[in-house]
């Protein structure tokens, strides 16, 4: 399980010169067994500004997936990748697989008002969708579940 | 059987056979009933099969098959909790616990925030599922027949529902019409009911019913297990009393005239 490294790159990507966006938000560590270290994950900020962030999120998704199989039974890996899909949420990042949310760095030296964020994900892609373990954090209000019984005769 | 399906009615059964409780991306679940005592036209659950359909990262398929007398502390596989492969993990977020042994076994599936009851009560099964909404609803909609076959989501077809004013479900008090099976007329059905539901208690009817329909008093304690299930699982809001089915809509519970 190489999960470290894919910690190492993501540690490297967002703390290089040219990441003044993430550099802002105070630094950046790698999602640890603790969830999300340091103080990314405060606020919201604007799609614009997360975009370098948002890229490399995405990298380490990319790598953790590379991972999946080595690392399957690693507390470290699953607490990255729900780690991972918080700090894009928190970010607007528009998920894993799209293309970057809010169109790109340019923004970063815009003095126009930030744009809207964009849409949320859809609701099916909610819990089901997170990685083991992810709706401990995220149960739906009790009005949200159903219940279904069967019995006597 | 009586269903209480997700919508929040409350239906007695003819069903026989294999019919499906739940069917989704996530969950399947098919019920087996067959007649109680020979010649009656009320069936009760003797199997249960749980399919949990796996997850990305956390969990090939897992089954889960219980029958009458034989609810089993694992899976079809042996495992106790899910993984992939054959490798088991806690952090699948998917576990079998033996609550009481050969009784009652309840599954937790936190990575889709459900949770499964099955018991044993005499020589029938009972089955509970607490899911969020959108796992419930993850079935193609596309399909007429997607939500039609699931007996949690329509109740019973309407030829599959048994009328519970004619089978004699309670004498609402008034001091039984006569009719009995096995030991129990009206009045001794709602005695011994009351002795393990209050009178207001959604299962209240159902346990009344059960026992005129077959005699057998552990129909009563099934009855006090299912509430039981259901106020432990059920959202709080979606319990309906007795005296509301009463003015629900068809196959609801009503008293008889």
């Amino acid at each position: 399980c190489r999960i470290l490294k894919c910690n190492s790159e993501f540690v490297a990507a967002t703390s290089g010169p040219g990441r003044s966006s993430v550099e802002d938000g105070g630094g950046v560590a790698a999602v640890g067994p603790a969830g999300p270290v340091g103080p990314i994950g405060r606020g919201r900020p604007s799609p614009g500004s997360a975009a370098p962030l948002c890229a490399a999120l995405r990298a380490y998704s990319a790598c953790t997936r590379r991972t999946s199989r080595a690392c399957r039974g690693d507390l470290a890996y699953h607490s990255a990748v729900l780690g991972i899909e918080d700090l894009m949420a928190q970010n607007a990042c528009g998920g894993t697989s799209a293309v970057a949310a809010g169109g790109g760095g340019g923004r970063l030296a815009s003095s126009e008002p930030s744009p809207p964020p964009p849409p949320a994900p859809p609701a099916r892609a909610g819990p089901v969708r997170r990685a083991c373990g992810a709706t401990r954090a995220r149960a739906p209000p009790a009005g949200a579940y159903r219940y279904c019984g069967l019995s006597g005769d | 059987p009586h269903v209480r399906t997700f919508p929040g009615g409350m239906h007695a059964c003819r069903v026989a056979g294999a019919w499906p409780l739940v069917d989704n991306e996530h969950v399947h679940v098919q019920a087996t009933s067959v007649p109680v005592y020979g010649g009656a036209t009320a069936t009760a659950t003797s199997k249960l099969t749980i399919i949990f359909k796996g997850q990305q990262h956390c969990t090939d398929e897992r089954v889960y098959h219980a029958e009458t007398d034989d609810l089993p502390a694992a899976f079809v596989d042996g495992t106790k909790m899910g993984g992939l492969g054959r490798r088991q993990y806690a952090a699948s977020g998917l576990l079998v616990t033996e609550k009481v042994p050969g009784r009652h076994v309840e599954i937790s599936a936190v990575y889709i925030g459900t949770t499964v009851a099955v018991r044993q009560v005499g020589r029938y099964l009972t089955f509970a599922i607490r899911t969020p909404a959108h796992v419930a609803e993850a079935y193609d909609h596309d399909e007429s027949l997607g939500q039609a076959l699931q007996l949690c989501w329509r109740g019973c077809p309407g030829t599959e529902r048994l009328d519970q004013e004619a089978g004699g479900a309670g004498d609402g008090g008034g001091g039984g019409d006569g009719r009995t099976a096995g030991v129990f007329t009206a009045r001794t059905a709602r005695a011994a009911c009351e002795e393990r539901l209050s009178v207001d208690d959604p299962y209240f009817e159902t346990c009344v019913f059960d026992l005129l329909t077959t005699g057998d008093l552990s129909f009563a304690q099934a009855a006090a297990f299912a509430s039981q299930d259901a106020v432990e699982l059920a959202p709080p809001l979606a319990v309906v009393s007795s005296r509301e089915q009463r003015g629900g809509g068809p196959g609801a519970l009503r008293p008889s005239a």
